[in-house]
């Protein structure tokens, strides 16, 4: 037993001094960056190598996310939705004023709390700008697309087509275009001449409204629905892992506005595994099951409706769930 | 969990945002 007690023991200081070894050396690197930074240096963002993306990706984030989902489902007993939602709202800084129902006992669940709906006059649509934010959140990233990568935030980039997929849903929007003498995928997003590809990223954080509404005045064509891992997509992850978005569960939405091509994506995270589409009553996500790299279309063109689903700006559009 | 929009929009198109910024919805992201 004593030898057996030795042989277990002996690898733990092991353990124990090669991750505070590297724990160490990580720590100092990022202390001397900030250094840097406060002189004025520009650092470029710590990258994670695929190693260490291959190692994040084998934690079980969906099977961890549909726990927490199934956990949030759980009917709380009257007495306790208030000291339960009280934490969240302290721990999250939810301003309850805004929500359309303040009573705590209302809502059944920590789910239903999430998908808690805002009074109509606590967010007015901005009428002078064609384009409004979708969500409350945080602005990680803005700005013109350029060779076909997209910024998630500063100097950290990921790629359009991977992100969006194949053009082929342009056939739906009668779109096409005479590829061969064509540049690049982002050329083919660009249908009039003079115009220009833009990206903007809203980052949810958990105590945020998470519904969210259309940005503008446009159709919905298509949707494409890209099963994948739930990561954290957390600023702080979004400038460690290149690629974050085309790694993670997605939906996105692809159609027409006054100028040319539209889409919003929304993207799922560990804790915000399943995404709804308001009048897309067909998408499931964060399925059990799923294979590596699908992903399966969705056109809401018919023979009988030719224009898409009609979204006007502010309108509600979808919500993200818990789990 | 993550919004991204993509869109097409003349070049004179601008956003009136700082990255990091807090935002809400129904708030002006750009304009041309």
């Amino acid at each position: 037993l004593n030898g057996a007690l030795l042989a277990r023991v002996r690898p733990l200081p092991i353990l124990l001094a090669t991750g505070g070894g590297y724990v160490g050396y990580d720590q100092y690197g990022r202390y001397r960056d900030r250094r840097l930074e406060s002189l004025g240096i520009e650092v470029p963002p710590r990258i994670a190598s695929n190693t260490q993306v291959a190692l994040y990706k084998t934690i079980p984030t969906r099977v961890l996310s549909r726990a927490w989902g199934r956990l949030n489902q759980v009917e709380l007993p009257t007495w306790l939705r208030k000291p339960v939602y009280s934490l969240y709202i302290w721990t999250f800084g939810v301003n309850m004023k805004e929500a359309a129902v303040e009573d705590l006992h209302h809502y059944r669940n920590l789910s239903e709390f999430f998908r808690r709906k805002l009074k109509p006059q606590a967010r007015p649509v901005c009428d002078s700008h064609c384009v409004i934010s979708p969500a409350d959140g945080k602005i990680l990233h803005f700005g013109r697309v350029r060779n076909c990568e997209v910024e998630q935030v500063k100097g950290v980039t990921y790629s359009l087509e991977t992100f969006l997929g194949p053009h082929t849903w342009a056939e739906t929007l009668g779109l096409n275009k005479n590829e061969d003498d064509l540049t690049s995928f982002q050329d083919l997003l660009v249908t009039k001449e003079g115009n220009e590809l833009f990206h903007c990223v809203v980052y949810l954080a958990p105590g945020d409204y998470h519904c969210f509404h259309s940005p503008t005045d446009w159709r919905v064509a298509h949707r494409r629905h890209f099963p994948g891992s739930l990561m954290s997509v957390n600023p702080g992850v979004a400038r460690w892992i290149k690629e974050l978005f085309c790694h993670n569960e997605r939906v996105v939405l692809s159609g027409e506005w006054t100028h040319g091509f539209f889409s919003l994506t929304a993207v799922g995270a560990t804790n915000v595994g399943s995404i709804r589409i308001y009048f897309d009553k067909e998408l499931r996500t964060n399925a059990p099951r799923y294979s590596k790299g699908s992903y399966n279309d969705f056109s809401y063109l018919s023979n009988n409706n030719q224009e898409g689903v009609a979204m006007r700006k502010g309108e509600h559009l979808g919500e993200f769930n818990l789990g | 969990s993550t919004i991204v929009l993509l869109f097409e929009a003349p070049r004179d198109f601008t956003f009136n945002l700082k990255p990091g910024q807090k935002i809400r919805f129904g708030e002006a992201l750009g304009t041309m």
